[in-house]
C-alpha cells in the first residue's frame, strides 16, 4: 500500500502559504529566497545545510512546493530537538518525487 | 546523497 506522506494536509497548507509569500518563480524558490526563512529558525548553519540537502531532492538548487514543505518539516523537527536524519526517511519523500 | 552536499546547489554551504 502507498506509504502516506508524513506531512499532513493542514501542515502542508501552512507551508504552502509561506512558500507563496516568498514569490516563487515558475513554482520554484531559489536558495537565496529560502535561506533567510530557514536562518530565521536560529538553527546552526550546518543543520540547515543538511535540511537543504535532504529537501532539495532533485538537487537543482531550488525548492518546489513539496520540497519546501519537507524543508520546513525538518526545521520544525530540529526545533523540537528531533535530530535531522542523514538521509530522507521514505515517508518524508513527497509522493510527487517517488 | 552526501550529507555535506555540494556548495553549488546548497545556499548554506
Amino acid at each position: 500500500p502507498e506509504l502516506p506522506w508524513a506531512i499532513k494536509s493542514e501542515e502542508k497548507a501552512k507551508y504552502d502559504s509561506i512558500f507563496d509569500s516568498l514569490n516563487p518563480v515558475s513554482g520554484l524558490l531559489s536558495g537565496e529566497k529560502v535561506k533567510p526563512v530557514l536562518l530565521n529558525s536560529k538553527l546552526p548553519v550546518d543543520i540547515l545545510g543538511r535540511v537543504w540537502e535532504l529537501s532539495d531532492i532533485d538537487h537543482d538548487g531550488m525548492l518546489d512546493r513539496d520540497e519546501f514543505a519537507v524543508a520546513m518539516f525538518l526545521v520544525y523537527c530540529a526545533l523540537e530537538k528531533e535530530p535531522v536524519p542523514m538521509s530522507l526517511p521514505p515517508a518524508l519523500v513527497p509522493p510527487s518525487k517517488r | 546523497q552526501f550529507p555535506t552536499g555540494s556548495s553549488s546547489t546548497n545556499p548554506f554551504l
